[in-house]
C-alpha cells in the first residue's frame, strides 16, 4: 500500500538530525512504487515524485544550515512527510462539486464515458439526488447501441417516479434534442442525458458526443469513469476532455477495494474537478467527492 | 552532473515506462526487467533490440499456459454433455456480451446453446440476454425479476439436459469480490449447478475488464479462491489499455486467457494468442 510506502519512506528517515539526498530518494522510490500500486499515472507519478524530490532537498539544505546555527525547529522526517502530504492535497486540488443549475432554466447534465464505466446507474443517482434537492429531474436514453439499453434506464426511472424520454429510429443528437423539448414541455428542471459507452480512440461516436453537445448545450458533462481503471485513465479523460471540454469526473465503484489512483492521474492532467462517487450500485449510493477520503485511500 | 547514463540505462528506463504503463504492475515489471538486467551484466545481450526481444519471449512463456487458446470446449462424440460454463466477473466488465459472442461462436461450430439468465438483480440484465439470445438464435431460461440466481441456473442447466444441448452458458450478475454476501452467493450458485449436472460447471469464466489496473489481480485472486476459476476472458483490448495486469495474474494463478473481446459486436470474440498479445503490448 502507499501508507507501507509513506511509512517505509517515514522509517527511513526516523531518528536522523539531518536528511541526505541518498535517503530522500531511496524514501522516493517507496512512495514511488506505492503510487503505481495504487495505478497513479506512470507520468504523475514521475512528477510527483520530481517536485516532493525538489522540495526536499531544498529543506535538506534549509535544515543543514539551521542545525549549523544550533537551533532545529522540526525533524526532517516530519518535513519529508508534510511536503507529500502537501503535494498530494495539491494534486487533489480544491474541491468544487457544484452542478451549474441556475434558477428557472433547464439544465443539462450529459454523462460519457467508457463502456461498463456505470453511466445509466450514475444516471439514475443524479435523478435521485436531485429530486431529493427540490429540482424536477428528467432522463433522457440516449444509448441506442446496447441490447436493453433504454430499458435499464426506464426501469431506473420507474424505482424513481422519474420520467425517462425515448424515441425510437433517431440518431443521438436528434433523440437529445427531442428528449430536451419533452423535458421542457414536462415543466422540468434537470434534463439528464444517459449516453452508450465508447471508446476515446472511436473517432466516429467521439463526434457523436461533440454533436450531442452541439444540438443542447448541456451545462454540465461528466466523464464517468471506473475505480479500478488502469493507466489508461490518463489517454481517456484527456481525449473526452479535448473534445467536450469536461465540467467534471464521476468516479465509481469506489465500495470495492481499488485503490482509486486514476482518480488523481485525472484531475492533475486535465484540471477538472471530481464532483461525485459511486459507492454502490443502489441509486441512493452516490456522494459528493471529498479529498481526504480519496487521499488517505490512495495512500492505502 | 546528469551522472554517465549508459545506454543500457537509457534502454531499461524506456522498458520501465512501457511495461508499467501497460498495466503490468510493480511486482511483475520488477521481475522481468531484473531478469533483463540480469543477461545484459552476463553480457550475454547487447542491443536494445535483443533486450526487448527477451522480455516478449518470457511474457510469452508465462502466457503460454495450458488450455491458454484452446478455445471450444471439448466436443468429441460421448464427451461431457451438456458442457456448462458459469461466467462471473466484477460489475461491467462484459459478461453478459461475452456470453452473447461465446454463443455465436459455438452455434457458428455446430453445438447447441443454451443461456441462463443469472442476473435477476440488475435493472433490465434479464433483457439484455434476450436480446444476445435472439440475435444468435439460442434459447434462454429465465426466473422472475428477484429470482434466486441459483435456481435459475439451474433450471436452465437442465433444460440443457433435458433438450440435449452441447453447451450450456450461465450469466451472473456483477460483484465486486470484495462484498462477501454476494460471492457466498455466487459459491451457491456452483454448488446447486453441480445437483442439476454432477461435475458442472465444468468452466468457471472469470470475465476481466482489461482497462482494469492493478485491482485485477485482487479480483482474480478473490474469485479464484471462492470457486476455482478454470478460465480467463479478457475483454475490451480494442480499446488504449494493454490489459498488462495479465501477465502478473498468469504467473502467479496458472489461469489461462481463453478468449479477448475486441469490440461490442456479435463477432468481436478471439480465442487468446500469447504471441499476438505480445506483439500489441509492445506496440
Ligand atoms: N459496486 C458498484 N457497482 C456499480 C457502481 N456504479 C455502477 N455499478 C454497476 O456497474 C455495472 C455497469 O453499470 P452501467 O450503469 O450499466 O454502466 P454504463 O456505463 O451505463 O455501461 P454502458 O452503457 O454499457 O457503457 C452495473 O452492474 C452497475 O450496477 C458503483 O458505484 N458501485
Ligand atoms: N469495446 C468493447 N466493449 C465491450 C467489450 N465487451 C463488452 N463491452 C461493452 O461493455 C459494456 C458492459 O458489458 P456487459 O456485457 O453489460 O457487462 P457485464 O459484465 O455483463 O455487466 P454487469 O452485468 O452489469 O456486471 C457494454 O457496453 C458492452 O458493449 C469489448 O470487448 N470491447
Ligand atoms: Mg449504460
Ligand atoms: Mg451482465
Amino acid at each position: 500500500t502507499v501508507a507501507k510506502g509513506f511509512k517505509a519512506a517515514r522509517n527511513k528517515l526516523k531518528g536522523r538530525t539531518e536528511i541526505t539526498t541518498e535517503v530522500v530518494d531511496e524514501a522516493l522510490r517507496d512512495i514511488r512504487v506505492s503510487l503505481l500500486e495504487a495505478d497513479v499515472s506512470f507520468e504523475v507519478v514521475k512528477r510527483f515524485v520530481a517536485r516532493v524530490r525538489e522540495k526536499a532537498v531544498g529543506e535538506v539544505v534549509e535544515t543543514r544550515v539551521k542545525t549549523a546555527r544550533g537551533k532545529l525547529q522540526v525533524t526532517p522526517q516530519d518535513h519529508f512527510i508534510k511536503i507529500c502530504h502537501d503535494e498530494l492535497e495539491g494534486l487533489m486540488g480544491p474541491v468544487d462539486t457544484s452542478l451549474s443549475l441556475p434558477d428557472r432554466v433547464l439544465s443539462g447534465i450529459m454523462l460519457v464515458g467508457l463502456q461498463g464505466s456505470g453511466k445509466t446507474t450514475t444516471a439514475g443517482k443524479l435523478a435521485r439526488k436531485l429530486k431529493q434537492d427540490g429540482k424536477k429531474p428528467f432522463l433522457v436514453a440516449a444509448d441506442i447501441y446496447r441490447p436493453a439499453a433504454v430499458e435499464q434506464l426506464k426501469v431506473l426511472g420507474a424505482q424513481l417516479d422519474v420520467p425517462v424520454f425515448h424515441e425510437a429510429g433517431l440518431q443521438p443528437p436528434e433523440l437529445c434534442k427531442r428528449g430536451r423539448e419533452a423535458a421542457a414541455r414536462a415543466h422540468a428542471t434537470v434534463v439528464i442525458y444517459d449516453t452508450a459507452g465508447r471508446l476515446a480512440v472511436d473517432d466516429q461516436l467521439m463526434i457523436e458526443l461533440e454533436q450531442i453537445k452541439a444540438a443542447v448545450e448541456p451545462a454540465n458533462i461528466l466523464l464517468v469513469c471506473d475505480a479500478m481503471i488502469g493507466q489508461d485513465a490518463v489517454k481517456t479523460a484527456v481525449e473526452f476532455d479535448r473534445r467536450l471540454d469536461l465540467s467534471g469526473f464521476v468516479l465509481t465503484k469506489l465500495d470495492g477495494d481499488a485503490r482509486g489512483g486514476a482518480a488523481l492521474s485525472i484531475k492533475e492532467v486535465t484540471g477538472k474537478p471530481i464532483k461525485f462517487l459511486g459507492m454502490g450500485e443502489g441509486l441512493d449510493r452516490l456522494e459528493e467527492f471529498r479529498p481526504e477520503g480519496l487521499a488517505s485511500r490512495i495512500l492505502g | 552532473l546528469g551522472g554517465g547514463r549508459t545506454l543500457d540505462d537509457s534502454v531499461l528506463a524506456d522498458l520501465e515506462e512501457l511495461l508499467f504503463t501497460a498495466d503490468i504492475g510493480v511486482k511483475t515489471a520488477t521481475a522481468l526487467l531484473e531478469m533483463v538486467r540480469a543477461k545484459v551484466r552476463a553480457r550475454a545481450l547487447a542491443d536494445p533490440a535483443q533486450l526487448k526481444q527477451a522480455l516478449k519471449v518470457e511474457i510469452t512463456r508465462i502466457l503460454a499456459l495450458d488450455g491458454a487458446a484452446a478455445a471450444l470446449p471439448p466436443f468429441a462424440p460421448g464427451q461431457v454433455r451438456p458442457w456448462v460454463v458459469m461466467v462471473v466477473g466484477v460489475n461491467g466488465s462484459g459478461k453478459t456480451t461475452t456470453i452473447g459472442k461465446l454463443a455465436a461462436k459455438l452455434k457458428d461450430a455446430g453445438h447447441s446453446v443454451v443461456l441462463g439468465a443469472g442476473d435477476t438483480f440488475r435493472a433490465a440484465a434479464g433483457e439484455q440476454l434476450e436480446v444476445w439470445a435472439g440475435r444468435v438464435g439460442a434459447p434462454v431460461v429465465r426466473g422472475k425479476n428477484g429470482a434466486d440466481p441459483a435456481s435459475v441456473c439451474f433450471e436452465a442447466v437442465q433444460q440443457g439436459v433435458t433438450t440435449k444441448a452441447d453447451v450450456v452458458l450461465c450469466d451472473t450478475a456483477g460483484r465486486l469480490h470484495t462484498k462477501a454476501p454476494l460471492m457466498e452467493e455466487l459459491k451457491k450458485v456452483k454448488r446447486v449447478i453441480a445437483k442439476a449436472v454432477p461435475g458442472a460447471p465444468h468452466e468457471v469464466l472469470l470475465v476481466l475488464d482489461s482497462t482494469n489496473g492493478q485491482n485485477a489481480i485482487a479480483q482474480a485472486r478473490q474469485f479464484h479462491e471462492a470457486l476455482q476459476v478454470t478460465g480467463l476472458a479478457l475483454t475490451k483490448l480494442d480499446g488504449t489499455a494493454k490489459g498488462g495486469v495479465i501477465i502478473g495474474i498468469c504467473d502467479e494463478l496458472k489461469l489461462p486467457v481463453r478468449w479477448v473481446g475486441v469490440g461490442e459486436t456479435v463477432a468481436d470474440l478471439k480465442a487468446f494468442s500469447p504471441a499476438e498479445f505480445v506483439e500489441a503490448l509492445f506496440e
